[in-house]
């Protein structure tokens, strides 16, 4: 089962004045409460509940994972955020009907490998790119 | 084998239940990802992974998967570590590169030309090639053979066993060949024997090339042709764990462009 979402804290940060401070701009902001940041979630293709275990011989399946999550202002630096997502973020406070908000999607994909009979009994060894999540961020 | 990772079951989140025609949709479309046109069927058993090249390829695939696991997406296919199912060499040299794609060819047709027939005495088996995938660069190839012990008459000699592709067969005169690969062994070397034929995957691109016809050609040191069945070559009436079987390395085109549907 998925783990509760953990109540973020509010980082104490002495250098920048924390966005809320800022007379009459941010006001309205509120820190994402109970609302989980960009990160990576769990997604297991089981190659077994598909029935293919009779030609496809390892693995019996893989995590494939998926990204979900707010990329709400301030983006912190491990939501891997784009340079533009950034901006994207602070335009979006400002006119949140007219901008969305950055996209939570994967920033690292990598490969994996497949090995299955084919219909005349050779054995193939496959390599599939981009299958993998490796990590996800705000783009 | 594999690591089974603990499978998410969100609870409290209604399943929805897919409709028969939503099934196959979905396993078509998984299918394509994979980049396969339908859902192989295979004919024998294929749960009996007593075969050589399915057990050859199993050790090829764990060593795989465990590069994908460490280093994720670049990481370059180094030479992998052959070790427990299959008794198997790695590939020859620095053959294993970042392949996209291996297959192992095991459909064949055997003929031999042995102590019944004029010398010289060859063995040649013929390899269905349609599987070596067409859009792709093949960077390697091989051939597995696997050799016993020779016939006592030649127990303490030298021999020299040389692979040939048969170019073109004609009707009145001998084959034309290109020689591939030469091995030179003790008779007595049992195991299995592993020749670099990559030189005649040049023209295997598009569809010129369904079948590959190798021959294989064994003397003494003196020059005396050896009937490759004395010698202790081991062809597709050997048991299934010694049967002989091609691999190819290949590698996509840098970006295949995925065709819009």
């Amino acid at each position: 089962a998925a783990r509760p979402p953990r109540r973020r804290q509010h980082k104490k940060s002495n250098e920048l004045p924390h966005p809320n401070k800022l007379p009459g701009i941010f006001d309205d902001v509120h820190a994402t409460e109970g609302r989980q940041v960009c990160r990576r979630h769990e997604l297991y293709v089981s190659f077994q509940d598909l029935g293919w275990l009779d030609w496809v011989i390892a693995p019996q399946g893989y995590s494939a994972y998926y990204c979900e999550g707010e990329c709400a202002f301030p983006l912190d630096s491990c939501m891997n955020a784009t340079n533009h997502a950034i901006l994207q973020s602070l335009v979006h406070l400002m006119k949140p009907e007219a901008v969305p908000k950055a996209c939570c999607a994967p920033t690292k994909l990598s490969a994996t490998s497949v090995l299955y009979y084919d219909s005349n009994n050779n054995v193939i060894l496959k390599k599939h790119r981009n299958m993998v999540v490796k990590s996800c961020g705000c783009h | 084998g594999s690591v089974l990772r603990r499978r998410l079951h969100s609870a409290g989140v209604p399943q929805r239940r897919l409709s028969g025609g939503e099934r196959r949709d979905v396993q078509r479309e998984i299918l394509a990802v994979l980049g396969l046109p339908g859902r192989p069927r295979p004919r024998a058993p294929s749960r009996a992974p007593a075969a050589a090249a399915p057990l050859f390829m199993l050790d090829l695939y764990h060593a795989v998967a465990g590069e994908e696991e460490e280093e994720g997406e670049e990481a370059a296919v180094s030479r992998p570590v052959l070790t427990g199912l299959s008794t198997q060499s790695p590939p020859p040299g620095s053959v294993v590169s970042r392949a996209d794609t291996v297959v192992s060819l095991v459909n064949m047709v055997e003929q031999d030309r042995d102590l019944f027939s004029p010398k010289p005495y060859w063995k040649e088996l013929r390899f269905d090639l349609t599987q070596v995938p067409a859009g792709e660069a093949v960077t390697a190839a091989e051939f597995r053979i696997y050799k016993n012990r020779a016939a006592p008459g030649y127990a303490n000699s030298s021999l020299q066993i040389s692979i040939y592709e048969v170019e073109a067969q004609n009707s009145n005169r001998e084959s034309d060949l290109l020689l591939l690969d030469v091995q030179d062994l003790r008779a007595g070397t049992e195991g299995w024997l592993v020749f670099d034929v990559t030189a005649a995957s040049n023209h295997w691109s598009g569809d010129q090339k369904r079948s590959l016809g190798l021959r294989l050609y064994v003397e003494t040191d003196d020059g005396h042709s050896v009937d490759p069945g004395s010698a202790g070559l081991l062809g597709r009436r050997g048991p299934r764990s010694k049967q002989p079987f091609m691999v190819t390395f290949s590698r996509a085109s840098p970006s295949p462009g995925r065709v819009t549907r």
